[in-house]
């Protein structure tokens, strides 16, 4: 149930 | 040069035992504050956060940083062979490609040492930005690894409801429905067994259980869990490592189709 999205969309490269 | 030296040899056999399902290859970061690891699951759902102070080595010499990769799996099949009262000793010299573990018995009447090839890995970093939490949760780590392996036998997500009455997780599955509601519970005899709930804010966010309970096999590093809720942004449920660091996993919440 859910779409589960990339923690990447949260928090990008440094 | 890189030589540490952990007396309690068996803190570094838990944390890769709790992160060697969720993660295949890893760079290990070495710096003058500590010996410390950012990676993702393959699927890039879930990141681990590793740190492990260099206050917290017996000693503790790494002449600049370097950046270990390494295969987690092959890592803890080397630390399994460390016994649980062991000292481990981690060395690498400059340009190696190699990381020698050293395992000493309590006695000092048997030395092993395990020498593994280093990986080139090509890994993200990411920033981690400070965040404001809407509810801080801390309870007993094996009270919150029992809810998510009872409601995962369920379901396969959970709504996780902080108000003021407490925490409730509540799963829906095809055989039927599971609630576990945990209230405010301070006055107990030892602290590590209060469920102590800090909110500025109610909230209630979805989470796929399959990952927080990947995260619950870090439960032998401590005896609280803390987790960390605000809508729209990656739950943080981190395990302290006495006198040492931290493990935390981050996992953002399901959206509702």
């Amino acid at each position: 149930r859910g779409v589960q999205p990339s923690i990447t969309n949260f928090y990008r490269s440094s | 040069m890189l030589e540490l030296r952990l007396v309690q040899g068996s803190l570094l056999k838990k944390v890769l035992e709790s992160i060697k399902d969720l993660v295949n290859d890893a760079n290990f970061d070495c710096s003058a504050t500590g010996f410390s690891l950012q990676a993702m699951d393959s699927s890039h759902v879930a990141l681990v956060a590793l740190l492990l102070r260099s206050e917290g080595f017996e000693h503790y010499r790494c002449d600049r940083n370097i950046s270990m990769g390494m295969n987690l799996g092959n890592m803890a099949k080397m630390l399994k062979c460390a016994g649980n009262d062991d000292i481990i000793t981690l060395k690498a010299d400059d340009g190696s490609d190699t990381v020698t573990f050293m395992f000493e018995s309590p006695t000092q009447d048997k030395i092993a040492d395990f020498e593994m090839r280093l990986m080139d890995i090509d890994s993200e970093h990411l920033g981690i930005p400070e965040a404001e939490y809407h509810a801080i949760l801390i309870m007993p780590s094996a009270e919150f690894a029992r809810i998510c392996k009872d409601l995962s036998s369920i379901g396969d997500t959970v709504v996780i409801s902080v108000t003021k009455e407490g925490v409730k997780f509540s799963t829906r599955g095809d055989i039927g429905t599971a609630n576990v509601v945990c209230r405010q519970n301070t006055t107990v005899d030892k602290p590590e067994e209060a469920t102590v709930i800090e909110m500025p804010e109610p909230v209630s966010l979805t989470f796929a259980l399959r990952y927080l309970n990947s995260f619950t096999k870090a439960t032998p590093l401590s005896n609280t869990v803390t987790i960390s809720l605000s809508s729209e942004i990656p739950v943080v449920v981190e395990y302290k490592i006495a006198e040492m660091g931290y493990i935390r996993f981050y996992l953002a919440p399901k959206i509702e189709e």
